[in-house]
């Protein structure tokens, strides 16, 4: 599943956010979320990747590799997190973390 | 009738069990009527396909995975398990889940080798959701006991959206694997997938009927399928995707893991009879026709709708001849319908064992009239809990009819000081029975603390089922034992099917910034080519108006078909002629060229655009020929 939002998995390398969005304008195209996508992204100092799978409104966030301190990376952390929870779009919004799955 | 090559299919006895008669998917008999799966897409969700085995190499379909090499480049071309690495057990699954339905197209997303997130596990179980009809996912938290997981927001959402919109709009059947913790006393219902009503929960048996030492129980489970035992018992036969033993085959897989793609064929065998089950079709399908079998050990219960159950086995076992022989008569269950509770504040505090605390729901008609509920198929509570050692709760819950569900079992390794919160667990124990009355949850603490320490802060019901009453619970299942003998599995029966949603699908596969510098390059170049093409036809066409030699004599153009220009089809051509210079006069003296001296091989080689082009210079002289090979002539 490359490309769908690893953390490694996207090419960028960083920490990534999904974010649900709701058009501002009322009943949304699919075309006006995805700027309203790329505008919050740019806003937070992040890269949309695009919508997650099939899930329509849901868009990736994710923050482009390079070598940061732990300090600054809370930082950008702090400043993601304040711009999508301030942003009236922004319905939900989850720092994606890696999940313990095991084969059976 | 049906016979293989296969060299390993007298060992199958999963498949035709010889030994013992009876112990076995009961597949021969559809096999035998050409239901093998045809037309029906099992994804196997987990660690990649490894689709050149011989086994799976004609079920694998390439079309589709040339389509998913594009967008999962980076994975596929690293797709054969490196040797020496730990073995992909899903390699081993799909075999299963091709021998039990030969005739399927079968295809992996691999989730499982690398780091998984949320949005990835949305991703997958959406992915090509309009062609991949059943999801088979052998996998999930940690089975040690002690792990209460799911899936995460994203994953929830995209598990509702394929039972909404997937496979034309009846429905993707996500099939789970119950789980491997048995030895841990684990329990699916702290399995989020397992315990979800969109998927189908499978566990696994021996080939005695038994529960297995490392699989679990739970209340949400729907039905079981065969998979190894200890070492005295016989596992699956399947593919060794190493190629240690030299044959390319083991007689030792067991687990959960190759139970659940042993029910995803078997679905995948209903759904050739009848592609419109929705979701839930196939979920009240298994409910109806799954055997309960003498297990002492398995403590059945029947319900007040007539269907037996049990923590171990859920509704029994699977039976592809009364799975398909159902699918093939069934008409769809009505909408789904639904009822939520408020949340219920209790905050009050868990007893010490032998005593409990018990908290009731009542649900009357009147709060069932708006969805039109009337029969159960899951019931939900969703519980929030403080406790300093969460595996020291038991959680039972009662449905009106008095039947009991577990649904929280004690776990001795799960030392979890953070209790519950917002979990939800579910059964399906209650499923037919009538959905109005008296809910009754009851929790208690089997740890060794002295005094009480857990409290119940709060807890929701949630109701799932539809407007069935009883009465139509009853009429189907007499149907469906009428269709046990096979009278309508055959070609010239076949039941109306609406025809389905169109849903487009969203094609994941992005351009990236190279591939789009790349293009943007080779754009600019033929606009700047096309141009200078133009400036040159142009510039030429101008010389050829002003040349005063054409002025001066007659100048003759060559012939332009008729019909090329009543088509509008004619070509941009220049006369190719010129006025008589010195060397002319020796080369008219010739006479006229013959045809195979103007038909140089180059001229022959080319199509017709060209001959037809070239058409006009025939009538030239041969000099002009020469320009068409190439060297540099006069012309008008």
């Amino acid at each position: 599943l490359a490309g769908t939002g690893g953390p490694h998995g996207h090419g960028l390398g960083g920490p990534s956010w999904a974010v649900h969005l709701e058009s501002l304008e009322g009943e949304g195209e699919e075309e006006t979320l995805e700027q309203q996508a790329d505008a919050l992204a740019r806003a937070a100092g992040l890269v949309n990747a695009g919508r997650i799978g099939e899930l329509q409104g849901h868009y990736l966030f994710v923050q482009p590799a390079g070598h940061r301190l732990l300090l600054e990376m809370e930082a950008i952390r702090q400043q993601v997190e304040a711009v999508l929870a301030g942003h009236e779009a922004v319905r939900w919004h989850s720092e994606q973390r890696l999940l313990r799955r095991a084969k059976r | 009738s049906v016979h293989f090559n296969d060299p390993k299919y007298p060992q199958q006895w999963h498949l035709n069990n010889r030994r013992i008669p009876g112990r076995d998917i009961n597949v021969t008999g559809v096999w035998e009527r050409n239901v093998t799966g045809r037309g029906v897409t099992v994804v196997v969700v987990d660690d990649g396909v490894e689709h050149t085995i011989q086994d799976i190499a004609p079920n694998y379909s390439e079309t589709l995975s040339q389509k998913k090499r594009k967008m999962y480049k980076k994975h596929i071309e690293n797709k054969s398990p490196t040797y020496g690495s730990p073995p992909p057990s899903s390699l081993a699954r799909r075999p299963a889940l091709v021998r039990s339905c030969y005739g399927l197209r079968c295809l992996g997303i691999r989730v499982l080798d690398g780091p998984l997130t949320d949005s990835m596990e949305a991703v997958a179980f959406n992915k090509h959701y309009q062609i991949n009809d059943i999801y088979s996912c052998s996998w999930g938290p940690d089975d040690d006991g002690k792990t209460v997981d799911g899936p995460h927001q994203l994953g929830k959402a995209a598990l509702q959206h394929g039972v909404i919109a997937g496979r034309q709009g009846f429905g993707s059947i996500f099939v789970v694997a119950s789980g491997n913790g048995g030895q841990h006393n684990d329990n699916c219902n702290y399995d989020g997938y397992a315990n979800s009503i969109y998927t189908v929960t499978i566990g696994a048996v021996d080939e005695e009927g038994h529960m297995p030492f490392y699989a679990e129980e739970c209340a949400s489970m729907l039905a079981v399928t065969f998979s190894g035992g200890d070492k005295m018992l016989r596992s699956i036969v399947t593919t060794d995707w190493d190629l240690q033993k030299g044959t390319g085959c083991t007689e030792g897989h067991t687990g959960t893991s190759a139970a659940a793609p042993l029910a995803a064929g078997m679905i995948a065998l209903m759904l050739q009879v009848r592609p419109c089950l929705t979701w839930r079709d196939v979920q009240h399908i298994i409910v109806f026709t799954a055997t309960q079998y003498e297990d002492h050990r398995a403590e059945w219960i029947t319900n007040e709708a007539g269907f037996s159950h049990s923590h171990q086995h859920g509704f029994g076992l699977l039976n592809a001849w009364r799975l398909v022989n159902a699918a093939k008569i069934w008409t769809s269950v009505p909408y789904l319908a639904s009822y939520v509770s408020p949340v219920l504040k209790e905050n009050k505090a868990i007893p010490q064992s032998p005593r409990s605390l018990e908290v009731l729901w009542n649900v009357s008609r009147t709060d069932l009239e708006m969805s039109g509920l009337k029969t159960l198929e899951h019931v939900a509570v969703t519980v929030s809990i403080t406790h300093p050692r969460r595996g020291s709760l038991e959680l039972k819950l009662f449905c009106p009819s008095g039947m009991m569900s577990l649904i929280g079992t004690p776990r001795s390794m799960d030392s979890d000081p953070n209790g519950f919160n917002d979990w939800t667990f579910s059964t399906v124990r209650c499923w037919g029975e009538r959905a109005r009355g008296t809910y009754r949850l009851v929790v208690r603490d089997v740890g060794d603390e002295s005094f009480q320490v857990g409290i119940l802060r709060q807890w929701q019901l949630t109701l799932y089922g539809s407007v069935w009453s009883p009465v139509d619970i009853r009429d189907r299942q007499r149907l469906l034992e009428s269709a046990m003998s096979g009278k309508y599995l055959h070609d010239d029966f076949v039941l109306p099917c609406p025809p389905g949603l169109k849903i487009p699908e969203e094609d994941g596969y992005t351009i990236t910034p190279n591939t789009l510098k790349t293009l943007v390059l080779v754009g600019c170049f033929t606009v700047f080519w096309t141009i200078y093409y133009m400036l040159e036809v142009y510039l030429s066409q101008r010389n050829v108006a002003s040349n005063q030699t054409c002025r001066s004599g007659p100048c003759h153009w060559p012939h332009r078909s008729r019909k090329a220009k009543e088509e509008g089809t004619e070509l941009e051509s220049v006369p190719l002629c010129s006025s008589k210079d010195p060397d002319e006069v020796e080369t008219e003296s010739r006479g006229p060229p013959t045809t195979s001296d103007l038909l140089a091989p180059d001229l022959l080689e080319q199509g017709d655009w060209s001959l037809s082009q070239n058409k006009g210079a025939l009538d030239c002289p041969p000099q002009h020929l020469d320009l068409l090979h190439g060297k540099k002539e006069q012309i008008c």
